[in-house]
């Protein structure tokens, strides 16, 4: 989902 | 990833090995607060178990480890290892004004409500305010030794970077996060007034104190 993209982020 | 994003991460490497060294070096921790740091060691433990769970590339998986283990290095130098130079007395913000709420909120505002999710919006949540002791810490006091300006000025950079990322990314990936970025712009505000002092005393030559 668009959220999960997210946890690329550190 | 973009120019903001990788500047971003270097940047709060930079705070965390600034940190790091000063205390190596001075032998000491005094004006650091250590709830300050238990709460970022909460914030990458609660938010980097996908480490367990998903692979998204080296970079994120080495950048995760190096935060968390730098995280309890600087707990154990405050706790432990320069135990004597801590001052405690001056590190007195009351953690429950922030974890009660931090909690609460990360249970009613998540993307999903199953364990992972919830513990990442609470690290997300803590985040914005875990830096509060410190700045708690540095009005009590009245003042703050530059290098530990320099930390909280790269620790204030990496947030002003990330916002920059998330514009980035709306525009070029139509991909935003609210939680992250209300809480990120929440965070950055923080650290406003400190940069502020930074910019019109640090950067001239001066200690940062306060009136």
């Amino acid at each position: 989902g668009l959220h999960a993209a997210g946890k690329d982020e550190l | 990833m973009n120019i903001f994003r990788i500047l971003g991460d270097v940047s709060h490497l930079l705070a965390i090995i600034i940190l790091l060294v000063k205390i190596h070096r001075s032998k000491s921790c005094a004006g650091i607060s250590g709830k300050s740091q238990i709460l970022f060691a909460l914030v990458f433990t609660t938010r980097y178990l996908d480490l367990f769970t998903t692979f998204i590339s080296l970079y994120n998986t080495v950048m995760k480890v190096i935060f968390l283990i730098c995280a309890y290095i600087t707990v154990y130098m405050i706790y432990v290892k320069f135990r004597k130079t801590f001052d405690s007395e001056n590190d007195s913000f009351r953690l429950e004004f922030l974890l009660v709420p931090v909690t609460g909120l990360s249970f009613l505002e998540n993307h999903s409500f199953t364990p992972l999710e919830i513990l990442w919006t609470f690290s997300i949540y803590l985040e914005s305010v875990a830096i509060l002791p410190q700045l708690f810490m540095i009005s009590k006091t009245g003042e703050a030794e530059t290098i530990t300006t320099h930390y909280l000025f790269f620790l204030g950079l990496y947030r002003a970077l990330y916002i920059a990322n998330w514009v980035w990314r709306y525009h070029t990936e139509k991909f935003y996060d609210q939680i992250a970025v209300v809480s990120g712009v929440v965070q950055t505000i923080f650290y406003c007034d400190f940069f502020y002092l930074y910019v019109t005393k640090v950067l001239k030559g001066k200690k940062l104190s306060l009136p």
